[in-house]
C-alpha cells in the first residue's frame, strides 16, 4: 500500500458516499445516470468474486464489501425507492456497447484464459468507460447540481491518483500491470474536460453548466 | 509475475 493508492481509495469511498446522501438527503436521483451505477455494480461484482477464494488484508476485503454494498444499495435506491425521480427520458445511453467491446476485449487481451482473470479483465475495461452514461446524461441535460459535481470530481480523482499509485509501484517494486494502467488512463482522460469545468466553475461557486 | 501485483488493488 502506497500514498496515492490509499488516497485514491479514499477519494472512491467518498464518492459512493456522497452520492448515497445527496440521493438519501434530497430523497431524488435527479441528474444521477442509472446505467453507470449498473455498470459499476457489474464492474465490482466481476472484480470482486476473488473475495470467495482469496485474502488479501482485513482492509482489502471490507472496502470490497463496502464498495459492493454501496453499488447495489444506489441501485435500490434509484430504480425503486426513489424511481419517480429517475431521469428516464435522459439516461438513456445503451449500455450495451459498452459491455459488449469490453467482454470481447477481455476475451482477446489478458495475461491468462482462466474464469477469474477474464471477469477482472473485463472488470477493468468496463470500469474504464463506466461513467460514460453519467457524462452523456451531464451533456444532455447541460448541467449538473453542484454535490453530483463534487461526486464526479472524486469518482475522477480515484483513478488518477491510481496512476500515481502505478508510477510509484514501478518504481519501489518493479512491477506493473500495462491492463490496469492502459485501461486506467483512459478512464482519467475521459474525466478530463469535466475536470477543466469543475475546477474552472464548480471551485468558484458557479453551478457547472456544460457549453450547449 | 506481474499479473498478481493488480489483485491486491481493489
Amino acid at each position: 500500500m502506497n500514498i496515492f493508492r490509499l488516497l485514491g481509495d479514499l477519494s472512491h469511498l467518498l464518492a459512493i458516499i456522497i452520492l448515497l446522501v445527496k440521493i438519501w438527503k434530497t430523497r431524488s436521483c435527479a441528474g444521477i445516470s442509472g446505467k453507470s451505477q449498473i455498470l459499476f455494480a457489474v464492474v465490482y461484482t466481476s472484480r470482486y468474486l476473488d473475495l470467495i477464494n482469496a485474502f488479501i488484508s482485513p482492509y482489502n476485503t471490507i472496502m470490497k464489501i463496502v464498495f459492493l454494498a454501496a453499488s447495489y444499495g444506489t441501485i435500490y435506491l434509484m430504480y425503486m425507492k426513489f424511481k419517480a425521480t429517475y431521469d428516464v427520458n435522459h439516461d438513456t445511453f445503451r449500455i450495451e456497447f459498452l459491455i459488449a467491446p469490453a467482454a470481447v476485449l477481455a476475451l482477446i487481451v489478458n495475461h491468462a484464459f482462466e474464469p477469474l482473470e477474464i471477469l477482472w479483465t473485463f472488470s477493468i475495461y468496463l470500469e474504464s468507460v463506466a461513467i460514460l452514461p453519467q457524462l452523456f446524461l451531464v451533456s444532455k441535460t447541460g448541467e449538473a447540481e453542484s454535490i453530483t459535481s463534487h461526486y464526479l470530481f472524486m469518482l475522477g480523482s480515484y483513478r488518477a491518483l491510481y496512476i500515481f499509485n502505478w508510477i510509484y509501484r514501478y518504481y519501489a517494486e518493479n512491477h506493473y500491470d500495462l491492463i490496469a494502467i492502459v485501461a486506467g488512463i483512459v478512464q482519467t482522460v475521459l474525466y478530463c474536460d469535466f475536470f477543466y469545468l469543475y475546477i474552472t466553475k464548480v471551485l468558484k461557486g458557479k453551478k457547472l453548466q456544460l457549453p450547449a | 509475475h506481474q499479473t498478481n501485483i493488480s489483485k491486491d488493488e481493489l
